[in-house]
């Protein structure tokens, strides 16, 4: 998933 | 892409229509300081891992200082430059009953017990119902001035454009779909959806911002 690579939205 | 690019640009209008409008008219009237106080620990939580120094982009980096600088920014206008503007007696919407279901949520739904991922769900549950107090209160008032409902279209367009970026990125990419975000984020969208419908039909046509009574 998306948060495993950090969050990259704002 | 081009809908999270508009989406925080939108963001990035609000705050300037909201400091335009405070500074020309050298007022905060209309403008609720509670959901502003949820909009500085919305940001400050999100962004602990600026603490880390591993950052993203140069993009996501810069944005971040912005919001949490302009956020705290906007506080002191209200609070200290222009306090006597700033009317308590109508900013009455009780943030505990916000603050602490948003509290349970993150412990429950995070993506790690650790001091970023938790501050990080609550930050994302507390954004989706940090407007509330300001629509309580335009809904308490029942008018407001014409940029005082900009601002919050300008809230509301970043919200909705969230919505076609992630049906973009789940449709391009495959790392799978952040599900806090999604969930939490369409409910916000939701929240915003009776004052969009009066901006459209009486603003955005010349006429007052006024509930139907």
């Amino acid at each position: 998933p998306l948060a495993q690579e950090g969050h990259d939205e704002l | 892409n081009i809908f999270r690019l508009l989406g925080d640009l939108s963001h990035l209008a609000s705050i300037f229509i909201l400091l335009h409008k405070i500074q020309t008219s050298r007022s905060c009237r209309g403008i609720s300081f509670k959901t502003q106080v949820l909009y500085v620990v919305v940001f400050c939580t999100r962004y602990l891992d600026l603490l880390t120094f591993q950052l993203h982009s140069f993009y996501n980096t810069i944005m971040k200082i912005f919001f949490i600088g302009s956020s705290v920014y906007i506080l002191y206008l209200m609070r200290i430059r222009f306090r006597p503007t700033n009317d308590p007696s109508i900013d009455t919407f009780r943030i505990e009953y916000l603050l602490g279901p948003c509290a349970v949520l993150s412990l429950i739904f995070n993506y790690g017990y650790n001091w970023i991922e938790i501050p990080w769900s609550f930050s994302i549950f507390l954004e989706s119902v940090a407007i509330l107090p300001q629509l309580f209160m335009l809904q308490r008032t029942g008018e407001a001035e014409a940029i005082t409902t900009h601002y919050i279209a300008a809230l509301g367009a970043y919200r909705a454009l969230y919505i076609p970026n992630w049906i973009y990125r789940y449709l391009t990419e495959t790392n799978g779909v952040d599900a806090i975000a999604v969930v939490a984020g369409i409910v916000q969208t939701g929240l915003y959806v009776d004052f969009g419908y009066i901006y459209f039909t009486k603003v955005l046509q010349g006429q007052k911002f006024e509930l139907p009574a």
